[in-house]
């Protein structure tokens, strides 16, 4: 579970 | 970056400028909702704000900018621009009654309580809500021009897309971002019935979309 705070989509 | 992701972003990127050509060359803004498009500048404006603080890659960040700057190209057409012919009367969706539930929601439920991480929050909820002034006028109206139509199948689809991005995401790399999915599977949702009338009468070539 990646921490959500990496946000990478648009 | 999987196929997924990068299909729902150029959807959604043809359906900007779908919609910002047709008010350009028919230099006319019946039948669009300016609330919708107010709220998607918004979203973009409040979800991007990471654009000075993190660098993710040029792709993010050339995106990122191009959706800004339509969507304000859009709202300025509407608003300014073509104003005369903004159909304010048909226009009437209480966005407040979207806000404030969104505003509440992002500071109960996020990731972090930073402004940053509430900011993003509501952007991901209002995106949820953002074009239901757009459906909602539709409903008034009782028609929308097929473009109006294929510029929101086109945002359906980019939705659409997105779930399917975050289902190869949970099974190739574990990534599950729960605020994003949830709201953007209620996204989603709000399309099915526009999908419908979509298929059955935009596409059996009836031009436009006149609703029962």
């Amino acid at each position: 579970m990646l921490s959500a705070a990496y946000k990478d989509e648009l | 970056m999987n196929i997924f992701r990068l299909a729902g972003d150029v959807s959604h990127l043809v359906a900007i400028i779908i919609l910002l050509l047709k008010i350009w060359r028919s230099k006319s803004c019946a039948g669009i909702s300016g609330k919708s498009q107010v709220l998607f500048a918004l979203v973009f404006s409040t979800r991007y704000l990471d654009l000075f603080t993190v660098f993710v890659s040029v792709y993010n960040v050339v995106m990122k900018v191009v959706f800004l700057a339509l969507s304000y190209a859009t709202v300025y057409l509407i608003y300014m621009r073509f104003r005369n012919s903004y159909d304010s009367e048909n226009d009437t969706f209480r966005v407040e009654f979207l806000l404030v539930p969104v505003i509440g929601l992002s500071f109960l439920e996020n990731y972090a309580f930073t402004p940053l991480e509430i900011l993003w929050t509501f952007s991901i909820f209002l995106e949820a809500v953002a074009i239901m002034p757009q459906l909602f006028m539709i409903t008034k109206t009782g028609e929308a021009e097929s473009i109006t139509t294929h510029y929101l199948f086109f945002l359906g689809l980019y939705r659409a897309l997105y779930i399917a991005n975050w289902v190869w995401r949970y099974h190739m790399e574990g990534f599950f971002d729960q605020i994003a999915v949830v709201s953007g599977v209620v996204q989603t949702i709000f399309y099915c019935d526009f999908f419908y009338l979509y298929v059955t009468r935009v596409l059996r070539g009836k031009g436009k979309m006149s609703l029962p």
